[in-house]
């Protein structure tokens, strides 16, 4: 259809529409077609348009670093920092991360750094048990980076390679909360060195274009080093990530798939795109 | 802000005078632009579009000296009639007991909502009951509890229980003897996707006479919200919305796209973490919101 001479202009709307409708942003959208119609100008080939557009999605992930510590001394003890805003899927994620490491042979503690939320360490504590793992527990009300801080030296006292820390849910236009958790990646990285350190901003894989806004509140104060999308299971595309991947370099480590310990997936750039394009 | 980038458009024109119909289309170009930003669905602003559309190459507008603020003026008026005249208030009928139950996707603040909803009745003279029916999710009925215990407000659990519709027969009982006169029923979050668990949803409002059944939006979702809106109009058919985390200065795109796509009330917004962070929701402020 698309490569044949003559391309009706609906055409091109419904290719925009599919990309906005992926939650990809207008703006990139509108930039995508432009480029696709420019193309078939200078172009008298035809092609597929879905594999046109296959690749060039693909192209904004590759050379993407996936690993979870990358660069780190596997010796020396590694500390996982989960931040994100409400409700995403940071706690369930937490279970899920500890529940993987343990199946390689890591010795985990979960650290529950959200003193805030009702029955917030009663859930961890659930899901600690489900990964068969050490649960440290801050006390109500305590101050975040104070648990933090005396985790990250009980992991190093009990022999624990990986700690895991849950934190509360914030908005990312509430400057004390951001100022929160600052304290807390400042407090980690006077424990453990940068290459132990792996950052991780959780994003709802049904949020729109305010997770733009939520990478780049929350990239100021965090040192990001990746990110996790979650609930990709109710087949929201998760567009925005192109952006994020664009304008922060940001890699998208794992994808939560469900609600199981098990649904923690490693992200995969062909995958994620094909379920744009196809 | 919205109202900036409005105001950055029509900036361009004020040099202007009168518009061509191109301009007009220039105009409104940036204008689906901006709204799309803001999470509107794509269809939505199509509509909405072609609506400002058709009163904006009127003789009026293109005569006018300032065509640019007209233009915004009928953008405005245009939201505003799709986000509803007045505030819509929650059917709390003289059934003793009421029931207001909240449903929705994972995550998107129905336990936290629940406990708002019981705060703010209560300070209204009303007698609530807080009712989990959430079976899946670890501590989820603890952290309904504790929200209960906080605002002083009656909780019931049927531990045995294994469905929604079990529990609340029981506590409709429950409320019946201790004289609580509205019960608010949170439910386990699910996804527009997944069937059997949108099934065990259509089997308490089919069975069960409720009074409320609100659909609790968090007002960061993107283009996915219309799909979500239609399955659980489907589903359970609710009777509103409640547009959650407001605060994290969403624009609320996804609720003027529900909206004109359902044509459902919006009774509350949350607007923070807190128990009295929960608003009536009001058309005009909304639409100043969503605007900028
Ligand atoms: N379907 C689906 N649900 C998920 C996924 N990840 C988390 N959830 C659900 O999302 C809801 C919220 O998860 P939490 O782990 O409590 O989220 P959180 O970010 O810790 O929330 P706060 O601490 O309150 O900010 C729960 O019902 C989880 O079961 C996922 O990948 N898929
Ligand atoms: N900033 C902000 N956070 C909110 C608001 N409403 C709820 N939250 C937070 O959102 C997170 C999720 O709230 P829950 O009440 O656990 O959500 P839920 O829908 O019951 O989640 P599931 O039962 O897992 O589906 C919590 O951290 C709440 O404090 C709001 O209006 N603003
Ligand atoms: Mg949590
Ligand atoms: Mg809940």
């Amino acid at each position: 259809l698309w490569s044949r001479k003559e391309v009706k202009e609906e055409e091109w709307e419904e290719l925009e529409a599919m990309l906005i409708q992926a939650d990809i942003g207008p703006s990139m959208a509108v930039e995508l077609v432009e480029e696709f119609r420019r193309l078939r100008e200078t172009s008298k080939s035809g092609g597929d348009w879905q594999n046109w557009l296959y690749e060039k999605l693909l192209t904004f992930l590759k050379n993407s670093e996936t690993r979870l510590f990358p660069n780190a001394s596997l010796e020396n003890l590694r500390v996982i920092l989960l931040s994100g805003i409400n409700g995403v899927g940071k706690t369930t994620t937490a279970g899920k991360i500890a529940h993987l490491l343990k199946e390689k042979g890591e010795r985990v503690v979960l650290v529950g750094a959200d003193t805030f939320r009702a029955a917030a360490s009663e859930q961890l504590e659930v899901w600690a048990q489900r990964a068969n793992c050490r649960y440290f527990r801050g006390s109500a009300g305590a101050d975040p980076g104070a648990v933090v801080f005396d985790s990250i030296n009980s992991a190093r006292n009990n022999g624990d390679s990986v700690v895991i820390v849950d934190t509360a849910g914030r908005s990312h236009v509430n400057k004390n909360l951001l100022a929160e958790l600052e304290k807390v990646v400042k407090v980690t990285k006077k424990l453990v060195e940068p290459p132990q350190l792996e950052s991780l901003l959780v994003i709802d894989a049904l949020t729109g274009q305010n997770a733009f806004s939520q990478v780049e509140s929350i990239a100021r104060v965090a040192d990001l080093t990746g990110i996790i999308l979650t609930k990709w299971d109710s087949q929201a595309k998760g567009g925005i990530i192109f952006r994020v991947v664009r304008e922060f370099g940001l890699p998208v480590k794992y994808v939560g798939v469900g609600e199981g310990i098990e649904d923690l997936v490693p992200f995969e750039p062909e995958e994620f795109v094909r379920a744009i394009v196809y | 802000a919205l109202a900036e980038k409005f105001a950055n458009i029509f900036k361009k024109l004020r040099s202007k005078g009168k518009l061509s119909e191109q301009e007009v289309d220039a105009v409104l170009k940036d204008l689906r632009m901006v709204l799309l930003e803001s999470d509107v669905h794509y269809k939505v602003v199509k509509d909405l579009v072609a609506r400002v559309r058709e009163r904006a190459v009127g003789k009026e507008v293109l005569e006018s000296v300032t065509p640019g603020e007209m233009i915004i003026k009928i953008m405005w008026d245009e939201i505003r009639k799709i986000l509803g005249g007045e505030a819509r208030d929650l059917h709390i009928s003289s059934a003793l007991p009421s029931f207001v139950v909240l449903v929705g996707l994972q995550g998107s603040g129905k336990t936290t909502t629940c406990g708002k909803l019981g705060a703010f009745l209560k300070e209204r003279g009303f007698f609530p009951l807080l009712v989990s029916t959430d079976t899946r999710r670890p501590a989820a009925k603890e952290q309904l509890r504790i929200l209960a215990q906080g605002s002083k407000l009656e909780f019931f659990d049927l531990p045995q229980g294994k469905t929604p519709l079990e529990v609340v027969r029981a506590a409709r009982n429950f409320a019946r003897e201790k004289g609580l006169d509205v019960v608010l029923v949170d439910t386990a979050g699910r996804l527009h996707v997944e069937e059997d668990l949108l099934q065990e949803l259509k089997e308490l409002v089919t069975q069960e006479t409720l009074q409320e059944v609100l659909l609790v939006l968090d007002a960061t979702t993107g283009q996915e919200a219309v799909k979500v809106a239609e399955t659980f109009r489907e589903c359970v058919n609710p009777t509103g919305m409640i547009l959650t985390k407001v605060d994290t200065d969403a624009r609320g795109g996804a609720v003027l796209s529900i909206v004109a796509q359902t044509g459902w009330p919006v009774k509350f917004v949350g607007v923070g973490e807190k128990v009295t962070q929960l608003e009536v929701f009001r058309p005009d402020r909304m639409a100043s919101r969503i605007m900028g």
